[in-house]
């Protein structure tokens, strides 16, 4: 599957944006947390396009993130 | 959003409705 990029984005509405990047993104975290990745995806695509696809390339800061988003889940 | 239905879960090949329901 090709990288996700920021003209693909760009040729699509708003939500449907969102929808791709979700997407791209489920999968990885799926990996890793079957049983929360649709809470934990949903969290994520609250932050900017530009910082997903950022994410969608570096596991580091997407494991940040989803690290994150399980702390705020537990709270 | 009152933060009920907080956190929207994503589901593949279902159409993101985001935040905008809640």
């Amino acid at each position: 599957q090709e990288p996700l990029t920021v003209s693909m984005l760009a040729a699509a509405p708003p939500h449907k944006q969102k929808q791709m990047i979700g997407e791209r993104l489920y999968p990885l975290i799926y990996n890793v947390h079957t049983q929360l990745a649709g809470k934990i995806t949903g969290m994520l695509l609250e932050i900017d396009n530009s910082e997903l696809l950022f994410m969608l390339e570096s596991p580091e800061s997407l494991n940040a993130k989803v690290a994150e988003a399980l702390a705020v889940l537990h709270a | 959003g009152s933060g009920i239905n907080w956190p929207p879960e994503f589901h593949p090949g279902v159409p993101w409705k985001g935040l905008q329901n809640i």
